[in-house]
């Protein structure tokens, strides 16, 4: 544990309950992805397995089931409870875009062909693109409130500072993950333009 | 990490 990783895991934590707030707050889901949701739901489905088979700390486990209990309650919220308010006619990005290829790239570059290696491995390889849904409706429809640019800095900042985290680990540690660098890296520079228009414009994005 | 590593990354 380091700084960066402490303060990149509660950047996560963050963007998590500032979406679950605001879309219980405002009793309203609209200008979220669902798509994006669905697809974080199953990144921390496929990459927790292991709490299943391993402990690794109280505070591993901890956080774990945090993340997966807030993605499973955000896509109840916006598909359930609060389904009249999502707006489906704009999040249009087809999931199975992303699943299939990254579930195909997971089976063919991976570090052991075991079955909750390659889950793992695929939920890096999917949590790094599981925005552009999100992204996308952005860009649809020209517009994002404030609240909604919060939880993308935060998300988009917790991979950031995951990549110093990695840094640290390799000068530090000698540790270094290939996959989830190269992943880190693109899950990272998706958020750049918007990290861009978040810093020069501070408020909710209209494009 | 190795296959056999336990993932603390979150």
């Amino acid at each position: 544990m380091n700084i960066f990783r402490l303060t990149g895991d509660l950047s996560h934590l963050a963007a998590i309950i500032i979406l679950l707030l605001k879309i219980w707050k405002t009793r309203s889901c609209a200008g979220i992805s669902g798509k994006s949701q669905i697809l974080f739901a199953l990144v921390f489905t496929t990459r927790y397995l292991d709490l299943l088979t391993s402990f690794i700390s109280l505070y591993n486990t901890t956080m774990k089931v945090i993340y997966i209990g807030c993605a499973y309650a955000t896509v109840y919220l916006i598909y359930m409870k609060f389904k009249a308010t999502y707006d489906g006619n704009h999040d249009s990005f087809r999931m199975e875009f992303l699943v299939v290829p990254v579930g195909g790239l997971a089976c063919l570059v991976n570090h052991d062909f075991s079955f909750l290696e390659i889950l793992w491995t695929f939920s890096i390889y999917l949590e790094s693109v599981a925005i552009l849904p999100q992204l996308f409706m952005i860009s649809k429809t020209g517009e994002a409130e404030t609240i909604t640019t919060h939880y993308l800095f935060f998300l988009g900042l917790y991979r950031a500072l995951y990549l110093f985290n990695w840094i640290w680990r390799f000068y530090f540690e000698g540790f270094f993950d290939m996959i989830a660098i190269v992943a880190g890296m693109v899950q990272t520079i998706l958020y750049c333009d918007f990290f861009y228009l978040y810093v020069t414009k501070g408020q909710g994005i209209s494009l | 990490a190795e296959a056999d590593d336990d993932k603390d990354e979150l």
